[in-house]
């Protein structure tokens, strides 16, 4: 495994340990500003993983991001860790990202779902849900994007365990959610969420379980339209955005809602590259560029909580 | 490792609800069989499902037979596979 964080190709995709290794020695080559937090075991009793990123304070005001949720969109992990070696790269230097880390702290989980990442590299590469299994459920996983507690069980979730968007036998059953769940509303102050999934190209907000608008609807319709514009600047792709039940289709049990109706206003997720050519296998080599496009959209996102306490 | 030599990823542009309707009625007849990338979500949007080696031909029937038009988004899925994991091999070398 890699001795430090210079060797390491972040235009290449990795294993869960080599991922692990990392964020060991990111943590230790950048402690004044990264610190690693442990907020549970997955199914399998893997460490659950949060890299956070702080100049300061204490119970600041924070933003969460996440990725690989669903374990076979390696894109996703891949341009999680881009993203947090940039944060300590750019602090200091881009007055955006500095304006935020002295007011506020940042959160990223990048393996959100370790157990059904280890098994992309270890026997199926298009798995999806995570690896619990249950006395008599003939199937294995739980469609963790399924299994929040907000319109758990509706439309757009799945009661067939064999299912890809099985959502589980009940709310937050699954370790993985559980996690999270803890560790958001215990922090309390968590005032962004961005979920990272692929693909697809779209950024979209809440709600997915229901049609009906969110209260802030109009300001998160022209934050994501201010984020889309400036994305495609960078690389000249094309994202559409709009909320998740009318720009996809209606999902229930699934994060951004549950961060919405816990008090988070601006929670966003994103479906990364590809248009239509490689969907879920897309080549190492694109890695950088979506990452690069998707931290200016991210940007673009976490400047606006900054600008618009609550 | 599963092995995927053969599975295709069909990109399926349906042109009504109807259509809509009949990609997910598919995951019923083919359960555990069709993959959907991504699934059927509102005409405006593809939909991506792979497919694998062994029910082509009777997907391809199905969709033939009730009109929808589709295209072959990636041939082979193990070859990208393969790929993938030879520039990984690379890297860490």
């Amino acid at each position: 495994l890699e001795r430090s964080t210079a060797s390491f190709s972040y235009s290449s995709y990795h294993t869960l340990e080599e991922i692990y290794s990392w964020i060991d020695n990111f943590v230790t080559e950048h402690s004044d500003i990264v610190s690693k937090i442990d907020i549970g075991k997955s199914f399998e009793n893997r460490s659950i993983l949060v890299l956070k990123f702080s100049t300061g304070g204490s119970q600041r005001p924070a933003i969460w991001i996440d990725t690989g949720i669903h374990s076979r969109e390696w894109i996703t992990h891949a341009t999680g860790i881009w993203t947090a070696m940039k944060i300590v790269s750019a602090y200091g230097k881009d007055h955006v990202l500095t304006d935020i880390l002295k007011a506020m702290d940042i959160f990223i989980e990048l393996v959100t779902n370790p157990d059904g990442f280890a098994f992309t590299h270890s026997m199926n590469r298009l798995w999806r849900k995570n690896k619990s299994s249950r006395p008599g459920i003939f199937c294995i996983g739980v469609d963790l994007n399924r299994n929040w507690k907000i319109g758990f069980g509706g439309n757009g979730s799945n009661k067939n365990p064999c299912s890809e968007t099985y959502r589980g036998p009940s709310p937050q059953s699954e370790p993985e959610v559980a996690a999270i769940v803890d560790f958001i509303t215990g922090h309390g102050n968590i005032k962004a969420l961005i979920s990272i999934h692929s693909y697809s190209q779209m950024l979209m907000y809440p709600y997915g379980h229901s049609l009906a608008p969110v209260s802030n609807q109009e300001e998160l319709y022209n934050l994501a339209k201010d984020a889309v514009d400036a994305l495609y600047k960078v690389h000249g792709m094309e994202y559409i955005f709009g909320s998740i039940s009318n720009t996809l289709y209606v999902a229930s049990g699934i994060t951004v809602d549950w961060a919405y109706d816990n008090g988070i206003k601006y929670a966003f997720s994103f479906e990364l590259r590809d248009t239509g050519r490689y969907g879920f296998l897309l080549p190492a080599s694109q890695i950088i560029p979506t990452a690069q496009e998707m931290w200016i959209a991210i940007q673009v996102i976490m400047t606006h909580t900054l600008n618009h306490p609550y | 490792q599963m092995n995927f030599t053969g599975d295709q990823v069909l990109r399926v542009l349906a042109k009504d609800e109807k259509q809509l309707s009949l990609l997910r009625d598919l995951e019923a007849l083919k359960p555990q069989k069709v993959d959907f990338w991504r699934g059927p979500a509102r005409p405006s949007l593809p939909v991506d499902m792979r497919v694998p080696f062994s029910e082509l031909n009777d997907v391809k029937a199905y969709l033939k037979s009730h009109g929808l038009a589709y295209s072959v988004m990636i041939k082979d899925v193990q070859v990208l596979l393969d790929e993938e994991r030879e520039t990984m091999a690379k890297s860490r070398r």
